[in-house]
This record gives C-alpha cells, sequence and structure tokens, in this order.
C-alpha cells in the first residue's frame, strides 16, 4: 500500500526513507534497461551497498561525469534532488539536445545516498547526524566527517582531531569505506572528467581549493564556468548564490571530496552548497525539492555541457 | 530515538572583524554543545548554531555580553521535526 509501481508515480515532492530510495533505483534500471545500471562500489561501515546509478548510452569506459549527493546524511534536500536528477537524466536523453549529446560521448555516474549508514540513522534515530556511523576506538563519539577523510591536506586545519567533532577527520584518509569505495572507483575509472559533490545548505558553488590559498591552476576557467551555472540557476527562480574556491569562499577545510579529485586530475571538480531559505536549514520543507532540484539541474547542465565540449 | 525539544537555531550576523573572531572561538566552546549548522565565513554572512535547551540560557547571555546580535531561525526544534515526520508518514499514507 502506498508504494509506487513505477517512477513515474513516485513522489518527487517529498522525502524517503532508504529503502525507497533503493526500490527507486532498481526501478530505474528495470525501466530503462538499455540506459540505466547499477554498481555496487562497496559497502558502508553498517554492511549497506554503495549503489551508484550509471547512465550510459553504450561506449567502453567512456569520458565520465560523477555526481553524489548525501554525503552528509541530515542534508536531506541533496538525497531528495539526485533521486529527481535520475528521472530528469533518463526523461530528457532524446529530447534536451544537450544533454543528449553529452550522454551520446559520455557516462554519467550518481550516487544518491553516499552515507547510507548516516541517512538510514537520521530516519530512525537522529535526524541531526550528519557523520558515518563507524566507531571511534578509544571514544564514546561514533563516526567521522566523510568531508573531511580524503587525502588532500589530510590532517591540516580546517578539520578537527577529535572524534567527538562534527568536522572529525578519521584516524587516517580514506579510513572510511564509503569514502575509500569512490576513491578506488575513481583511481580504477581512470577517465572522470567532471566531479560534483553536492551537499546543502548555504547556495554556494564552490571549486578547489580547501587546504590550501594556493590557487588552482585551472582556477580561471572554473571561475568563469562557476559564473556561467550560477546565472543558469538564478534564471529560473532568482536564487543567489556565491561562487568560488571553496578556501576563500567559505572557510579553510582540509581532507575535503574535490580536493582530492582534482589533484587527481579531474578537472572539472565542483561542490554545491543548495538552497537556504533562511528558515528551516536542514530541515527545508519538502515542497522545497523540485525547485531546488530544478534550479541546480541547469547548473550541472552547464558545468557537464561545458565538460563535454571542453575534452582534456 | 534522540529529540530536541526546546533546542534553537540560532542565526547570528557578525558586524566586524572583532565578532567574527569572537564567532569563530565559539566553535571550540565545548561548554556550550554547539551544532554549527553554517559556519563562520566573514563579516554580515549568516551563521546557523543548533543550541541544546539546557545551554540555551548561558549561551545567550554570553552573545548579549559581547553586544553580538542574534535572531531565533528556529524556535523549538523538535516541533519543526515532528511536523515534518507528520508531513512524511501522511504523503506515504
Amino acid at each position: 500500500v502506498g508504494q509506487p509501481r513505477n517512477t513515474d508515480s513516485f513522489d518527487y515532492a517529498r522525502y524517503h526513507p532508504i529503502n525507497e530510495i533503493y526500490s527507486f533505483q532498481d526501478m530505474l534500471v528495470a525501466e530503462n534497461p538499455n540506459m540505466v545500471s547499477k554498481l555496487v562500489i562497496g559497502q558502508s561501515y553498517e554492511g549497506r551497498p554503495l549503489n551508484v546509478l550509471k547512465f550510459s548510452t553504450g561506449g567502453t569506459n567512456r569520458p565520465a561525469i560523477w555526481i553524489d549527493t548525501g554525503i552528509h546524511s541530515r542534508e536531506w534536500v541533496t538525497q531528495a534532488s539526485g533521486i529527481w536528477f535520475a528521472k530528469k537524466i533518463v526523461k530528457d536523453y532524446g529530447s534536451d539536445p544537450a544533454l543528449t549529446a553529452i550522454l551520446d560521448n559520455m557516462d554519467i555516474f550518481l550516487e544518491i545516498v553516499t552515507n547510507p549508514d548516516g541517512y538510514y540513522f537520521t530516519h530512525t534515530s537522529n535526524r541531526m547526524w550528519r557523520k558515518t556511523r563507524k566507531p571511534n576506538p578509544g571514544s564514546s563519539c561514533i563516526g567521522v566527517d566523510p568531508n573531511r577523510n580524503w587525502d588532500a591536506g589530510f590532517g591540516g586545519p580546517g578539520a578537527s582531531s577529535s572524534p567527538c567533532s562534527e568536522t572529525y577527520r578519521g584516524p587516517r584518509a580514506h579510513s572510511e569505506p564509503e569514502v575509500k569505495a569512490i576513491v578506488d572507483f575513481v583511481k580504477s575509472h581512470g577517465n572522470i572528467k567532471a566531479f560534483i559533490s553536492i551537499h546543502s545548505y548555504s547556495q554556494m558553488l564552490l571549486y578547489p581549493y580547501g587546504y590550501t590559498t594556493t590557487p588552482v591552476k585551472d582556477q580561471a576557467e572554473l571561475h568563469q564556468l562557476a559564473q556561467k551555472a550560477i546565472s543558469d540557476l538564478t534564471s529560473l527562480y532568482g536564487t543567489r548564490y556565491k561562487y568560488g574556491s571553496i578556501i576563500n569562499t567559505i572557510y579553510q577545510a582540509s581532507g575535503g571530496t574535490i580536493d582530492w579529485t582534482y589533484n587527481q586530475g579531474v578537472k572539472y571538480s565542483y561542490t554545491f552548497e543548495l538552497r537556504d531559505t533562511g528558515l528551516y536549514g536542514f530541515l527545508l520543507p519538502a515542497n522545497q525539492i523540485i525547485p531546488t532540484a530544478q534550479e541546480t539541474w541547469l547548473a550541472l547542465m552547464a558545468i557537464m555541457d561545458h565538460t563535454h565540449k571542453n575534452p582534456y | 530515538k534522540d529529540t530536541f525539544e526546546g533546542h534553537q537555531v540560532l542565526r547570528i550576523v557578525p558586524k566586524n572583524d572583532v565578532q567574527l573572531s569572537l564567532i569563530k572561538e565559539l566553535e571550540k566552546m565545548i561548554e556550550f554543545e554547539l551544532d554549527i549548522w553554517m559556519g563562520v565565513t566573514d563579516a554580515f554572512s549568516p551563521v546557523d548554531i543548533r543550541v541544546p535547551s539546557h545551554t540555551l540560557h548561558s549561551f545567550k547571555s554570553y552573545l548579549e555580553n559581547f553586544n553580538i546580535n542574534y535572531s531565533t531561525m528556529i524556535e523549538n526544534l523538535q516541533e519543526m521535526l515532528d511536523r515534518e515526520q507528520e508531513e512524511m508518514d501522511s504523503a506515504a499514507r
């Protein structure tokens, strides 16, 4: 009762527990066997599958775009937007010329629930949970901030060494299976051209670096592309975003996701902070999911289109 | 299930560099048991902090002592969480 039978009847305007997201992914694969497949790139600490949807129209090891949502589990609008993006990709392929051109030449990988243990925990025990769920030996505090656990300035300023902190970096880089799975995937794929990691909520589009003030060598291009992406995003509902490097726009943060991907050679590495109405924080009402996803999609398209048109 | 009865989310907007560094210091003050929702960036950019009910009074006094203005973004977090859960349940039905 109440379960959607297909992805057309799925309710995109509400938040879903993890089992419903897993069902959504399976339905989308079943409905689009020639375009969508599900890869399991690893297991979370508690043994949940780390599912990645692969959108591909053929070819072998094509250049690819990676998108992840929900690495901080309490940022529910990100997982909900990820679901909407997945449906949008299959709906628009063949009718949107830009997306069609991208998918005719590149693959898209989408990890909707990047921190499944944390997401499950936010639904069952603590809505405000942000970190992973692995215990820390010698401490009663649980979990690591998976956006401080990457091997890019790991252990430097802008991350905590205390397991009880919300920004605890973990005992060593890539200690978290949720992070290590992506690291292994990106390395073994070897042809990821854009990597976009989606967070909420402070309306920003950021590029590397977060751990150092040294500008990335592609700063001018990344900045210009961010400007275009945000201009497209703002055109829909007038939502205003800031953009720039992480360290200059927000604060110093070491061990961050896109600093690592950029250092691996993924030039178009970005991180989003989605919509903030100024009233709800992480509790963005469900009626904001679709507008948030719609406007974000425009920015994603700008980045994906640029990546497609500027091979390197 | 953890509940957040009486927890408030305060929005603080630092108006100069002095306030900015005072608010930065808050992040290290474990006695208030703060949960930083949106961190310190620059003057005039908002900082959102969840404050548990049992430290709310002392935390507000601290802000007032330093003449740091704040507004209450969320009055009672648990009420909002209950509303969110109700909405999810009724949509599922």
